[in-house]
């Protein structure tokens, strides 16, 4: 464990006690997409099913529970209790052009050819495009609250932190992952333009508004 | 072992 893992998984809770936080407070799941929670849920639990049969930590056992419960919560808040503020005609990414591709980059470019590393490497590359449904959603809206751009700030961070933590762990341990770190830069990648809006006008008290 | 380092990440 280094600082910037650390940081970064305290980001990754963060972003999800926000969502919480925002559904519970607007009573509504409005601009939230309902495609990239469920491809949240399907990248927890491909990747922490190890937790039944690889034993790291309390701490990263814990946080496993965690990722894997509150993300089925966040499902049922958006599908269930949250139902009639959603709007499915805003939700309109097809996550089969993310699933499919994945799973097929898995098969391919993984370190072992076995069930439980091919559902790991799944889940990294999976993970990695997981927010296209809700960065389309705010694309074809054009405008998002701001507190769920907070939510997204968080998630962006959480991966970006996990770069220095790479590096860091290179120097220190001398390992490397390439599939984690390809994937990673990617996943940091595709919020570079959300972080350029929120920097430019969510933080300095504007709303977040993509130019038309 | 053979298995790399991100395994044990989140």
């Amino acid at each position: 464990m280094n600082v910037f893992r650390l940081l970064g998984d305290l980001a990754h809770l963060a972003s999800i006690f926000i969502l919480v936080h925002k559904m519970h407070i607007t009573r509504s799941c409005r601009g939230i997409s309902f495609k990239t929670q469920a491809l949240y849920v399907l990248v927890f639990l491909t990747r922490y099913l190890d937790l039944f049969w690889a034993w790291i930590s309390w701490y990263n056992f814990l946080m496993k529970i965690f990722f894997i419960s509150s993300s089925c919560y966040i499902l049922y808040l958006v599908h269930y209790r949250f139902r009639p503020t959603y709007d499915p005609s805003l939700d309109t990414f097809k996550v089969e052009y993310l699933v499919g591709p994945c799973f097929v980059l898995a098969l391919i470019f993984n370190y072992h050819f076995d069930f439980s590393e091919i559902l790991w490497t799944f889940s990294i590359y999976l993970e990695a495009v997981a927010i296209f449904p809700q960065l389309f959603m705010m694309q074809r809206t054009g405008e998002a609250e701001t507190i769920t751009t907070h939510y997204l700030a968080a998630l962006g961070v959480y991966r970006a932190l996990y770069i220095p933590n790479w590096i860091y762990r290179y120097y220190t341990e001398g390992t490397v992952d390439p599939i984690a770190i390809v994937a990673g830069i990617v996943q940091t990648g595709l919020y570079l333009d959300f972080f350029y809006v929120y920097v430019t006008k969510v933080l300095q008290g504007q709303k977040f508004e993509l130019p038309a | 072992e053979g298995k790399q380092s991100a395994h044990d990440e989140l």
